[in-house]
């Protein structure tokens, strides 16, 4: 129930985004990355996983992320998708 | 299953291990194991689709569609390793950028094979597997039961047991449909090195290479012998030594018959005896009554047939060579040998004859060749062998030679000096040490 580190939730960020759960850090629209954003890459990225969907970066899903993988992203085009969207929305 | 949208537009894909491994934790892997494990994980995906994967000539100029590299950190393309742990290999998806399907591995991990201290590091094989699955266009899964989740999750198995699950295998074989012949091999070049060996079991935690049932090349009874293209292949049960034109062993450690080799059965205990054909150059091997022919190093369709086709009564033989001082080829079994004509097809008359007409050479051969630029005649049996100069048959009285030291680079036996050594624990019993044994 504890609230997450900060360098849990910096590095779970990183993590998320390293992986196509969540967009690149983007200065023009940062709103994309919120609280809610990340609470539902994180529910992405547990269901993805087979974790239960909490959105939170509890103990199994910070257990997760340091698993040995590939490097590759588990969603492919997340970003590209994403720039697609704000430029259709410009 | 998930699909990166991406598939390769050819059938046949090269591939070619571009750098090995080079770190302290991996140095027990060379290449040619490495090389093995790679066609082993590229033949998962093979046996599933129409694709076929040539392996390159690891010196040849040309480029592959796929292509290996053990990298660490930062390597130039995006995707920087992070040491041991963490992110272990990525492969890029199929295309006609010069990276795509190139697959790379963290040489900061201890990388394992064949299950080997699998609770010390990570097995190549699995991940290559893996790997692989993106070159060929597939993207990660969220299924655990899949080769292609993204997270390592142990080694798979053998790669002699392990089979796709269901979900890979609907992915893959969307992108290029079902395999409709069974035939279609994975490919590899003559040039590259003979598969190392596969134990079909796991071997023990301890053991970094699986060497249970191998022969020492020290004790001689060689079950062949064979000059192939002006090397020297020395077989014994389902393994061979190769010896190059120069004289030197290309390894202290057999290689396995059936990896080299394609196409004697699999279950052969022995190989009799071995020839290079003259005219054609094409390659008999013979196993008891039956004999194969060889082009290069697979087995020609059509093949086993009974070697009485030879002319030869029924009963196998010990040893088969082509006299270079004739051309014909003669074959031996016990205290006779036969001469036959390849140019004919027949038994040339008035054979067999006794092999004591070789004045010097021992009935029960193992085998013979001839060898050097002379023609000379080399006999096998045992751990000696015997030279008869080039068409001479009457050289050989008493001067047997070492087999192990002059061929197999052995330590000679200790000197006649040396007293055998008395078992403490024994009254009766004497002792003689070896250094080979």
């Amino acid at each position: 129930s504890a609230r997450p580190r900060s360098v849990d939730v910096s590095k779970g960020v990183d993590w998320l985004t390293r992986y196509g759960y969540l967009p690149p850090p983007d200065p023009m629209t940062a709103q994309l990355q919120t609280r809610e954003g990340i609470e539902e890459a994180i529910r992405t990225m547990q269901r993805f996983g087979g974790l239960k969907e909490t959105g939170k970066l509890d103990a199994a899903t910070l257990s997760l992320m340091q698993k040995p993988r590939c490097s590759l992203p588990d969603i492919i085009g997340t970003s590209e998708l994403l720039r697609r969207r704000r430029r259709r929305r410009r | 299953y998930a699909l990166s949208g991406l598939l390769w537009q050819k059938r046949s894909l090269t591939w070619k291990v571009n750098t090995y491994p080079k770190s302290e934790q991996n140095k027990n892997l060379d290449s040619q194991t490495i090389d093995s494990i790679m066609y082993y994980a590229l033949k998962v995906w093979g046996d599933a689709v129409p694709l076929t994967f040539q392996q390159l000539s690891p010196k040849g100029s040309d480029t592959p569609d796929i292509v290996v590299d053990f990298s660490s950190s930062y390597h130039d393309d995006g995707y920087p390793f992070d040491g041991a742990g963490g992110t272990l290999a990525h492969a890029f998806f199929p295309g006609e950028h010069p990276i795509s399907g190139d697959t790379h591995f963290d040489d900061e991990e201890t990388w394992t094979i064949l299950q080997q201290g699998a609770d010390q590091g990570t097995d190549l094989y699995t991940v290559a597997i893996h790997e692989f699955g993106h070159a060929l266009g597939l993207a990660h899964s969220s299924s655990s039961s899949s080769i292609m989740a993204p997270y390592y999750q142990g080694p798979v198995g053998h790669p002699t047991t392990f089979q796709l699950h269901t979900d890979d295998l609907q992915g893959i074989q969307q992108l290029y449909g079902r395999k409709d012949s069974p035939s279609k091999p994975t490919t590899r070049t003559m040039t590259t090195p003979a598969l190392p060996k596969v134990p079909s079991q796991p071997p023990p935690r301890a053991t970094r290479f699986p060497q249970p049932n191998l022969p020492n090349r020290c004790l001689g009874d060689f079950d062949a012998i064979a000059n192939i293209r002006g090397e020297v292949f020395f077989f014994k049960n389902e393994f061979f030594w190769r010896i190059q034109r120069t004289g030197s062993l290309v390894s202290l450690n057999p290689a396995q018959v059936s990896n080299f080799w394609k196409g004697l059965p699999k279950n052969f205990k022995k190989i009799d005896a071995v020839y290079e054909r003259p005219g054609d150059s094409k390659i008999v091997f013979i196993i008891r009554d039956q004999y194969w022919l060889f082009k290069d190093t697979t087995v020609l369709p059509g093949y086993p047939r009974p070697l009485t086709e030879f002319g030869l009564p029924s009963g196998g033989v010990d040893a088969a060579f082509i006299w270079a001082h004739n051309g014909k080829t003669y074959f031996f079994r016990n205290k006779y040998f036969w001469r036959y004509d390849e140019q004919k097809r027949t038994m040339d008359q008035g054979y067999p004859k006794e092999v004591s007409l070789w004045q010097g050479i021992p009935e029960d051969l193992d085998d013979v060749i001839s060898w050097g630029e002379a023609g000379d005649t080399y006999f096998f049996k045992g751990n000696e062998y015997w030279i008869q100069k080039k068409g001479g048959i009457d050289q050989a009285i008493g001067t047997s030679k070492s087999v192990a030291v002059d061929w197999m680079r052995c330590s000679p036996r200790p000197t006649a000096s040396q007293p055998p050594v008395k078992n403490p624990k024994s009254k009766d019993k004497v002792c003689t040490c070896d250094f080979n044994a």
